[in-house]
């Protein structure tokens, strides 16, 4: 009790998500046209390892603790600690990359934590996945619910941070993309 | 005017993160 969602939050999350994709595809094209900063290289489709360092981060990729001699701030350095998902960038993606580095984090978060810039790119890869899914693609997700869910299992304190990111990342895969099955009940 | 939000939404790079961090906070004041 108090670990999962009530039915009401996550009938909001679906709304507020819908809304979020429309918005998303609406505004792709504005996007898409968008330069990026010279620091901004983003890997090649096929890149696992360099799609898993560009959102995640070196640090988290590597476990990597920020040290104290660091001249640059953590927080300013994305090659350290991750690139945003800012529209510029993901707007850019084709539908296979998104997928193929949907794939790459779902992997990678199999034998990892849940870390923030995880959600965020997991939150904004699935905004941008296009309906109806591949077959392959609710495989995905539903391995994603199912990951999100053993995570929450182990979690002991209703104020983890994680919890609310793996309640939205379950509530998305089961109630927005239909995987009823896995969907968190009252 | 809605006129105005919309072009708000399209200067927001961060617009994808702000939804994402705004609904999981939603959670937690829930």
């Amino acid at each position: 009790q108090g670990f999962s969602p009530s039915l009401r939050w996550q009938q909001q999350q679906v709304s507020n998500f819908s809304e979020v994709r429309q918005s998303v595809a609406k505004h792709r094209q504005h996007w898409r046209a968008q330069f990026l900063d010279d620091n901004v290289v983003m890997p090649k489709p096929d890149d696992e390892d360099g799609w898993k360092r560009f959102c995640l981060g070196e640090n988290v990729n590597l476990d990597i603790s920020p040290s104290e001699g660091d001249t640059v701030s953590p927080g300013l350095d994305y090659v350290k600690m991750g690139f945003p998902p800012f529209l510029s960038i993901i707007s850019k993606l084709s539908q296979s990359t998104i997928s193929a580095v949907l794939e790459y984090l779902i992997s990678w978060f199999e034998e990892r934590d849940f870390v923030p810039q995880l959600g965020r790119w997991l939150y904004a890869l699935l905004a941008c996945l296009e309906k109806p899914l591949l077959p392959e693609a609710h495989s995905l997700i539903r391995q994603l619910a199912r990951r999100c869910s053993a995570v929450r299992a182990d979690l002991e304190d209703k104020d983890d941070e994680r919890l609310s990111a793996l309640n939205l990342m379950i509530c998305i895969v089961a109630r927005y993309f239909e995987q009823n099955d896995l969907a968190d009940k009252e | 005017g809605a006129g105005q939000s919309e072009d708000s939404d399209i200067w927001d790079d961060t617009a994808l993160i702000k939804a994402y961090d705004k609904a999981v906070v939603s959670f937690k004041n829930a």
